[in-house]
């Protein structure tokens, strides 16, 4: 565990009142192993470990803690106040319905997480729509249509507007049917795509100037590794995503994905998901998160 | 700078840099850069490139197990696959791939539906089936995994066919009830097939983290793995940790994933790799 390492390392460098320059170096050293063992970001552990270092240096050992505690502590806190406060995740649009792009690489939830979107908004009475806007992994459709089925909300797909619409059609077909049956929130569901895929990253690029989404949502898989910056800088330089999706946080996945997505587009976590149900979406702690990436 | 044949510090920091940005992780990278160390310290030629020796390194690493052939002799007959691995990693589109890699060598190919719990699992598998023109063994929605295992084996011995590729339903590690329910679907195929399955795949996505020890560690408790396929090769993840796996395991990767389409499966070739995730 961290903090016990942490203990080791100043345990060297008893009788310390004062954190000094030396036993901060040493101390981030473990910092920086921490963080790389739970994927955080290689150029994003190194200024984040900077800022930490500046934090630290001089600053007054509590009588309270051990330094390794007070040593986790700063970095704790500098990584809550980096993953960022917790807030309201969607904003709802003056005239509904509100439009929810949902988009990320292939497998990570986005299909999933639609639905469990979906049943978060009617809990609350806003009447969700789904689309379903890929057409082509085998039976996506058949997939989000069970999905809705399974909590009883409607989903607009090629059945509705004919085997031959794409996917930007099939969006744009999608918000007007949800317009003009009163719903509240509309949310779309897009294929996995890699960010090095022009064509379809065009694609998703062209739904946003078509839609004006209210919010665009990365999903990401917890266990993403070093690629999450490259990635998520990519996916946000064509779209400009407004927050991103943690899911499969039920495994243990340190998640440092969050923090380098976080730092590489200022974007906020928004939503964590906790299970293959309907049920299992959660908010954004940025606490919890904190403690989980520093194991 | 990395050139010539010395490795200070400089070089020994941005080699580990290179490595741990591709997911290697920090003690694999450690290790790797002393091992490196060492190599050019025996070098006889005295003057190696750091790069060449790094890639002869990781080469070795890396290789070393028979490439896949779907032409070469199989072990059963039927000769049975069972695919593992966590949600969304591409099993079922892994045993699509496989299915056309087996179809193509004059193999006849049978799919057992045993994710009987995502929603259209079943269906995605029936649509891989047709495109391979292999034959499908499925069950209602909440049928027992492990029922549709014995059956599809059954429906495979009956009609004689090559292989059985068996999909299972994705699962998290930490799960320990969907650990066991893997592990009665194993035992369910050894009772109508002595000594299958034959081959066990751990699928594990490209873009995955440190986590993949941890995955890899689970199933191969569960299961005995006996190969991994690296998936989404294609996507900007150099799928690093390959090297970790290797090391402490000593599963051989057999196969990776380069795409979404039918044909978009190779067998694995470490140099390859290596190539790829150095440049
Ligand atoms: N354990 C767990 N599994 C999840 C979670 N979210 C999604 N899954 C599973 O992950 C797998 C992939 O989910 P999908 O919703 O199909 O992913 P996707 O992003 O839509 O996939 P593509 O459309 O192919 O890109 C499925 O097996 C889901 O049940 C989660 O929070 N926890
Ligand atoms: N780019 C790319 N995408 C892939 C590859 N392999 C699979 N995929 C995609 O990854 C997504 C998930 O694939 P699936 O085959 O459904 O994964 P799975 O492991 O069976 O998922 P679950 O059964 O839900 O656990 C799909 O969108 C696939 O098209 C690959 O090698 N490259
Ligand atoms: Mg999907
Ligand atoms: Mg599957």
């Amino acid at each position: 565990r961290l903090t016990e390492r942490l203990d080791d390392v100043f345990r060297k460098l008893r009788g310390q009142g004062r954190i000094t320059e030396r036993n901060i170096d040493e101390s981030l050293r473990e910092i920086r192993r921490a963080l790389l063992e739970a994927d955080v970001n290689f150029q994003v552990a190194r200024s984040f470990l900077h800022a930490v270092r500046d934090k630290a240096t001089g600053r007054e050992v509590l009588r309270s803690l051990t330094p390794g505690q007070q040593m986790v502590k700063i970095v704790h806190d500098e990584l809550v106040s980096l993953l960022g406060r917790q807030m309201e995740p969607v904003k709802l649009a003056d005239h509904p319905p509100t439009v929810i792009l949902l988009v990320g690489l292939q497998g990570c939830g986005k299909t999933t997480f639609a639905g469990k979107l979906a049943l978060d908004f009617k809990k609350r009475g806003r009447p969700p729509f789904l689309v379903a806007a890929d057409v082509y992994r085998p039976a996506a459709d058949e997939q989000l249509r069970t999905l809705g089925g399974s909590i009883e909300v409607p989903v607009f797909g090629l059945a509705e507007t004919g085997e031959d619409a794409d996917p930007v059609e099939i969006c744009r077909r999608g918000v007007e049917a949800a317009r003009k049956s009163n719903r509240s929130v509309v949310i779309l569901d897009t294929a996995g795509r890699l960010s090095i895929d022009d064509e379809m990253m065009d694609e998703l690029v062209e739904i946003r100037a078509l839609m004006h989404p209210h919010e665009i949502l990365f999903v990401a898989d917890s266990m993403l590794g070093q690629d999450a910056v490259e990635t998520a800088s990519r996916f946000y330089e064509r779209l400009a995503f407004t927050g991103s999706v943690l899911t499969k946080m039920d495994g243990d996945a340190r998640g440092g994905a969050a923090l380098s997505i976080r730092e590489v587009t200022g974007q906020p976590v928004k939503f964590i998901c906790t299970g293959e149900g309907l049920e299992a979406l959660e908010t954004f702690h940025p606490d919890r998160i904190a403690s989980r990436i520093l194991g | 700078a990395i050139s010539g044949d010395a490795l200070d510090e400089e070089a020994a920091d941005e080699i580990e840099e290179i490595l741990i940005q591709a997911d290697v992780g920090v003690d694999a990278a450690v290790e790797i850069v002393d091992r490196l160390r060492e190599r050019l310290r025996r070098a006889e030629s005295g003057a190696e490139q750091i790069f060449v020796s790094l890639r002869k390194e990781l080469c070795q690493i890396a290789g070393g197990g028979v490439p896949f052939d779907p032409g070469a002799e199989l072990t059963g007959k039927p000769h049975v696959v069972l695919v593992v691995g966590v949600n969304g990693v591409g099993k079922t589109t892994t045993i699509g791939k496989l299915a056309r890699l087996y179809r193509d060598s004059g193999r006849s190919v049978l799919l057992a539906a045993c994710d009987t719990f995502r929603a259209a699992a079943v269906p995605q598998l029936e649509i891989w089936a047709e495109r391979a023109g292999a034959n499908i063994v499925r069950a209602q929605q909440g049928a027992d995994p492990a029922a549709v295992a014995f059956d599809a084996v059954s429906a495979a011995l009956s009609r004689d066919t090559d292989v059985v590729l068996v999909d299972t339903a994705g699962r998290l590690h930490t799960k320990v009830n969907l650990m066991e329910e893997l592990k009665k679907v194993r035992r369910s195929l050894g009772k109508q097939c002595q000594g299958a399955p034959h081959e066990t795949l751990l699928v594990l996505d490209a873009t995955t983290g440190q986590n993949a020890l941890s995955q890899a560690r689970q199933f191969h408790l569960a299961t005995e793995v006996t190969g991994l396929v690296l998936t989404k090769l294609d996507g900007t993840a150099k799928g690093g940790i390959a090297f970790a796996l290797r090391r402490e395991l000593g599963i051989p990767i057999k196969l990776i994933g380069v795409g979404e389409g039918e044909d978009d499966l190779q067998p694995f070739d470490g140099e390859t790799f290596v190539e790829a995730l150095l440049e």
